[in-house]
């Protein structure tokens, strides 16, 4: 019920209590002096386990620029994670170049630009309309002009929308990105893990970041997410300004979840 | 002693997980599941659509529940709506489907850019306001949204607009200062309109789960909440949640968003929001 009220999949949250229950029943709970305590152990424990991904670093190219492309549903926070990592590449001594090929969205650009401008680093504004040759014009301008990693903003799409899915399945074709992530809202409920999962099956995504973390929503569906795609989550979106990207924390993750 | 259970198990269960994945919420699920077990003991259910047609009955009951709000009498002939909710959730985009549809209605009215802080935030509603062919109210990046909002009250009475649709900055429930500056909003729209604002609308993105209920309760307590908005339910997820807000808090569910072009916004139907849930 707990899990449920924190937004876990419900098939997730059986499958998580059911191998609690197993090891519960390994462990010999009941012999234990404090069973309570020893059952919430336990559940912290395979919580972080499930959290925990093996790459949460980010990829790089051996063929500069590294490409990233970010990609979710509307008003996931694509646009201004964009930002934030280009903030991080900055600060950490990479050229980042951000880019955007939402033609969708009015003033989608514009923002990408003012929040790279926020973050101190270059963006690619040249006008284009159709988002594939924006893709492939944004990677020869970072490689023309030095740049070393080359994030790539996309528009919102429904994982249901064909079209847009096609769309950005030929954007990932035609600029072969070392990481394709996930961004989703950590507010986000039961429907999660359906969208995540169409999201990777038609383009293999890389990584997931979890943004609005900085608000009370438990966080189920970063639980949920995780364990059904198998995707590891690289970062946590903490506010709105260019610095508020963190790495992702499973212990915390955790702790959040459970309440 | 208790009569047998009129429902089959497996059927209630069956219900049970399709409520729980549309986001109603534990909770309300056992709620609505243990009302349908119990209501009428002697009557046998023996079927999916018997079955169907109590559950649709008990969540349109829930949904309707809430009062109709007074239409608050008007008494300046403008009609003050107010966007507000959380990140990303389409209050700018809401903002210009309403205003294209009161235009379309041949209503006369103005849009306000109250969001004065995130990146083209204002050239995101100007956009919307050519295709709502409404004009704008807006003032240079980074004012206070109260001086923009009361220039807005001010331009709607002097060109005497049936409406005024002011569109805020998205903000986490939790920040209390961006809270108080929203409360401050609804403050300045008082002092120049007594009854305004007439509408205060939550907008509400579908796949929201269970944090929704705390967002609304917040918005509601800063804010003033007199109904809510349910965007991107074009999508696969079904915003359950906002049977829980009708529930606990009162506050209807007024429209929804089924697209980001200029005319997907419908008013909400629950008939066709509950089919949604069950097909
Ligand atoms: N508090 C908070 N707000 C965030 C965070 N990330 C993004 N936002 C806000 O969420 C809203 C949506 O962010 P965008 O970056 O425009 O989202 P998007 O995914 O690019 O949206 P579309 O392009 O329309 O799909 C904006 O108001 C952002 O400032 C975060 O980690 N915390
Ligand atoms: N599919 C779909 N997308 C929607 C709907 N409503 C809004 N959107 C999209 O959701 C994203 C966010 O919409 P906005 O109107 O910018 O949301 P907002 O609440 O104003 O965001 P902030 O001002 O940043 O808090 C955009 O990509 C919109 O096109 C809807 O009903 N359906
Ligand atoms: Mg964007
Ligand atoms: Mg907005």
């Amino acid at each position: 019920m707990a899990l449920l009220e924190a937004d876990v999949n419900v098939q997730v949250a059986q499958q998580f209590l059911s191998r609690v229950r197993e090891r519960a029943i390994g462990d010999e709970v009941l012999k234990s002096l404090t069973p309570g305590q020893h059952l919430v152990g336990i559940v912290r424990e395979e919580l972080e386990a499930l959290l925990k991904g093996p790459d949460q670093k980010l990829k790089i190219s051996a063929m500069p620029p590294t490409t990233l492309v970010l990609c979710g549903l509307q008003g996931s926070g694509k646009t201004t994670t964009a930002g934030k990592l280009g903030w991080l590449l900055k600060e950490r001594g990479n050229l980042p170049l951000l880019t955007s090929v939402d033609v969708h969205r009015p003033a989608a650009r514009e923002q990408l630009a003012t929040v790279a401008r926020a973050a101190q680093v270059r963006c690619f504004e040249e006008a284009g309309e159709d988002p594939v040759d924006l893709a492939a014009r944004s990677v020869y301008a970072a490689r023309q002009t030095g740049c070393d990693f080359l994030i790539v903003d996309s528009a919102g799409r429904l994982q249901i929308d064909q079209k847009l899915m096609e769309e950005l399945a030929r954007v990932v074709e035609r600029v072969q990105p070392t990481e394709i992530l996930y961004v989703a809202d950590a507010m986000s409920g039961q429907d999660a893990v359906r969208s995540a999962l169409e999201f990777h099956r038609r383009v293999n995504l890389t990584g997931i970041v979890l943004t609005k973390l900085d608000g009370d929503a438990r966080g189920g569906a970063a639980l949920s997410v995780r364990s059904i795609t198998g995707v590891p989550i690289k970062f946590a979106g903490m506010g709105e300004r260019p610095e508020d990207l963190e790495p992702f924390y499973p212990d915390r993750m955790a702790s959040r979840i459970l309440g | 002693v208790q009569g047998p259970a009129r429902v089959d198990a497996d059927l209630l269960d069956r219900v049970e997980a399709i409520l729980l994945l549309s986001d109603v919420g534990p909770a309300l699920t056992a709620e609505v599941i243990h009302s349908l077990r119990r209501s009428a003991p002697g009557t046998q259910v023996k079927n999916w659509s018997e079955l169907l047609e109590l559950v649709r009955g008990e969540m349109k009951r829930i949904l309707s529940a809430v009062p109709p709000r007074p239409k608050a009498s008007v008494t300046s002939g403008l009609e003050v709506v107010l966007l507000v909710g959380v990140n990303g959730g389409g209050k700018t985009t809401t903002a210009g489907k309403l205003a294209a549809r009161w235009a379309r209605e041949g209503k006369r009215g103005l849009l306000c850019a109250a969001d004065t802080f995130r990146a083209a935030a204002v050239e995101q509603i100007a956009v919307w306001a050519q295709r709502a062919g409404v004009d704008l109210i807006r003032h240079q990046g980074g004012a206070d949204p109260s001086a923009v909002v009361f220039d807005s009250v001010d331009a709607a009475l002097a060109r005497h607009c049936d409406f005024l649709i002011i569109d805020t900055a998205g903000r986490l429930h939790t920040r209390e200062p961006l809270m108080h500056e929203l409360e401050k909003v609804v403050r300045v729209i008082r002092k120049r309109i007594p009854r305004a604002p007439h509408q205060v609308l939550l907008v509400l993105d579908a796949t929201t789960g269970q944090n929704g209920v705390e967002q609304a309760r917040r918005f509601l307590q800063f804010a003033g909440v007199t109904g809510l908005v349910l965007s991107k339910l074009d999508g696969t997820a079904r915003g359950g949640v906002a049977l829980g807000i009708a529930k606990e808090l009162g506050i209807s569910l007024q429209w929804v968003g089924v697209g980001e072009g200029v005319e997907d916004l419908v008013e909400f139907d629950p008939d066709a929001y509950v089919d949604g849930i069950f097909e």
